[in-house]
Parts: C-alpha cells; sequence; structure tokens
C-alpha cells in the first residue's frame, strides 16, 4: 500500500508514555458538569473559560463556508433556519445548546451546527 | 479515529482512541495542518458528569458540544464512536427529522443518554445496536469483565454487525479505525494494519495503559487530524487525555 512508504509509517513507538515530546501538546483540564443544575445552567463554567476557543473555531467554521459560498447566504441560512430545529432536540439537549448560545454569545444556528456536525458530515 | 478495546492476561479491559477530525476542512498551507482541527484542541476539556455530588460518568469532550464521543461509566463500561462515511448518511437523516419523521436519534445524544443511564456493558450495547439513528456509526464499547469488548457496526436503522472480543479465537482485541472490520480499509487511508501490527507486536501479556497509549501514537495511527488521545481503564474508573500533535512528516490523515 502506498501509505506504508516511511516516514509516514513509522515503526511502532515505544516508551512515549507518560506522554512527552513534541507529539504530547498539552493535558486536559478537568471540568464537573452537575447535572442537578437546570440544562442551561450546565455548560456555564465551561464556556465561560473556553469562550474565545469556541468563538474562535465558529469563525474558522464560518469564514470557510464563506469561501465555498461567498455570497454568505450558507451562513444566513445557518443563523435564520437551524435555530428552528432546536425545539424538536429531545430534552435537556436542546436547553443546553440554548445554554452554551447564551454563555458564548454565538448566535444558536451556529451553536446548533456545532452540535449536529456529524450528522452533516457522514457523506 | 482509531479506538481500541483490549483485555489484558488478567482479564482488565483497557480502552483507548484517538480522535481525528477536521478532515477537508481547510488545509493552513504555512503550519501544514487542518485548520479546524487545530481550533478543536484548545476545546479539549475532560468532564466528570456528576449527579448529587457523585459522578454518574466521564468524558473527554469538546467545549460546547452536548452530545458523547468518548466516555467512561465508571466500574461498568467505557464507550467510544467512530465516524462511519455512507451515501446513506446523516443529511438524510436530518431531511427526514426537518420533515417530522422523528423516530431516530442523534448519534451522539445517543451515547450521552447510554453513558448517563445505562448500567451494564450488556445494557449499553443492546441501546446501542438497537435504537434507530439519523446517521450511521461505529460504536465501540467496553465492559467490565473478560470477554466483553466490542465494535456495533451501525447504518441508521440496523446493527449489521457486532464484532466481540473472543479469547478462544485468541481474539484479545478488538480495533476499529473508519471501515467496516470485514472490508479492506480504503488504500490511501490504511491506519488499521498498523494499529494492528503494533497491538501484536505488543502482545496480550504487555498489553496496558502505557503500551496502547504507544500503539496511538505510532505514524499514521497519529496523524495531522488527531486532536486528542484517550486511555481508560474501567475497572479503575480512570479516563485520562493528552491533546496530540503529529509534526512532520506526517500523514495528513
Amino acid at each position: 500500500s502506498a501509505q506504508f512508504v516511511p516516514p509516514y509509517t513509522e515503526e511502532c513507538q515505544t516508551g512515549m508514555y507518560p506522554p512527552k515530546g513534541p507529539t504530547f501538546k498539552g493535558p486536559v483540564t478537568w471540568y464537573t458538569i452537575d447535572l442537578d443544575l437546570p440544562p442551561s445552567e450546565r455548560w456555564k463554567l465551561i464556556i465561560t473559560d473556553k469562550k474565545a476557543a469556541l468563538v474562535n473555531m465558529i469563525q474558522a467554521i464560518k469564514d470557510l463556508a464563506n469561501a465555498f459560498v461567498p455570497s454568505g447566504k450558507l451562513i444566513d441560512l445557518v443563523d435564520k433556519d437551524l435555530p428552528l430545529i432546536v425545539n424538536t432536540l429531545p430534552y435537556p439537549f436542546n436547553e443546553e445548546i440554548k445554554g452554551v448560545a447564551t454563555a458564548s454569545g454565538v448566535p444558536l444556528g451556529e451553536v446548533v451546527l456545532y452540535n449536529i456536525f456529524y450528522e452533516i458530515f457522514t457523506v | 479515529c482509531t479506538s481500541l478495546v483490549a483485555e489484558d492476561s488478567n482479564g482488565n479491559l483497557i480502552h483507548g482512541r484517538n480522535m481525528d477530525f477536521g478532515l477537508f476542512m481547510g488545509w493552513d498551507m504555512k503550519n501544514r495542518s487542518w485548520l479546524i482541527t487545530e481550533k478543536l484542541k484548545p476545546l479539549v476539556v475532560n468532564i466528570d458528569f456528576q449527579r448529587g455530588n457523585k459522578t454518574v460518568f466521564k468524558s473527554t469532550n469538546f467545549a460546547g458540544y452536548v452530545g458523547m464521543l468518548t466516555g467512561i461509566k465508571p466500574h461498568a463500561f467505557t464507550l467510544t464512536m467512530n465516524e462511519r462515511f455512507s451515501l446513506d448518511g446523516g443529511y438524510i437523516g436530518i431531511v427526514e427529522w426537518i420533515l417530522g419523521n422523528r423516530d431516530g436519534m442523534w448519534m451522539s445524544f445517543l451515547t450521552r443518554s447510554v453513558l448517563e443511564n445505562a448500567t451494564s456493558y450488556e445494557e449499553a450495547k443492546n441501546l446501542l445496536a438497537q435504537t434507530k439513528l439519523l446517521a450511521p456509526a461505529y460504536f465501540i464499547l467496553g465492559g467490565n469483565q473478560t470477554g466483553q469488548g466490542c465494535v456495533i457496526t451501525r447504518s441508521r436503522v440496523l446493527s449489521l454487525d457486532i464484532w466481540e472480543i473472543e479469547l478462544k479465537l485468541g481474539r484479545w482485541y478488538v480495533l476499529e479505525t473508519n471501515y467496516d472490520h470485514w472490508k479492506e480499509p480504503l488504500f490511501l487511508d490504511n491506519r488499521r494494519t498498523p494499529a494492528m501490527k503494533c497491538m501484536n507486536q505488543t502482545t496480550q501479556a504487555n498489553i496496558s495503559l502505557k503500551t496502547v497509549y504507544d500503539v496511538l501514537s505510532t505514524k499514521p495511527v497519529l496523524n495531522k487530524l488527531t486532536t486528542y488521545t484517550t486511555l481508560m481503564d474501567v475497572n479503575k474508573g480512570k479516563l485520562e487525555s493528552y491533546i496530540r500533535d503529529c509534526p512532520n512528516p506526517c500523514m495528513p490523515w
């Protein structure tokens, strides 16, 4: 197979753990979500901490969409029509998604898009 | 993605995964990386979901993504999902949903419901295999007893196959990338063969979180789409995750 040509495929690695070196970009921070809270409140702390990264990632998706459809109509569609789906999504996910949008300031349709990305891209 | 569940010589089950995401979503020529993949890395978080101040399940998530792709119900089961591409894909499910046909479940909402509500490997397996979905998927599930590890290959409606650990046949692990296990992977995207080579080289006697991390750190199992690696030990209730990078030379997928 073409893919087995080195250096893209390498000998099985050993001694990589504990993670270190150039393939390790950092540890992952722990958070707690209290399922006893109302769904719209659950993600507040995480989104407060990660707001800038979330806005940045959504903007990159918008830039990409606008590169394909320069008129901006694709993002218009997301912003105007996807919020209509949110109330059809099952509880408590619909309320959590609304909470994420409120906490981040990202338009609801764009948060919905982020959350249903998998279903859109399985083709 | 690459996910695996392996059983060590003492009957303990170990579950590992590389989360690969962002294919064809903008290539950064300067940094030779996928744009969305890099933007997702700062969003990776571990979450301890609690009720009454007690852990219900733990997950590795992208912040603000309310479904689950990687998680553990401590002392009960571990679960990851890998993307399964199909022409009968999720966009059809979305159209059906919009038209009012809402008997299917959104993939990541199902995995979250399973992590939240199922209490055993068997219950989780039945829910993942039998619930109608909006999109096809691979579910990789590990339990807490010998032989409890499987890959569930799902179409939107059916469970096409359940491939389980079978020690009697010498199958001490199951490993899934993004292709049906009974078919050859795409020749340009074969992470399965290198991953299996490393698992076989490791041997059951030496399998551990440490050696699974080694397997998941070997190119092209580790590639430019890899955002994080998660390792889970169900009996210890342990989940650990690491944000990854794949320095050049490295396969774009």
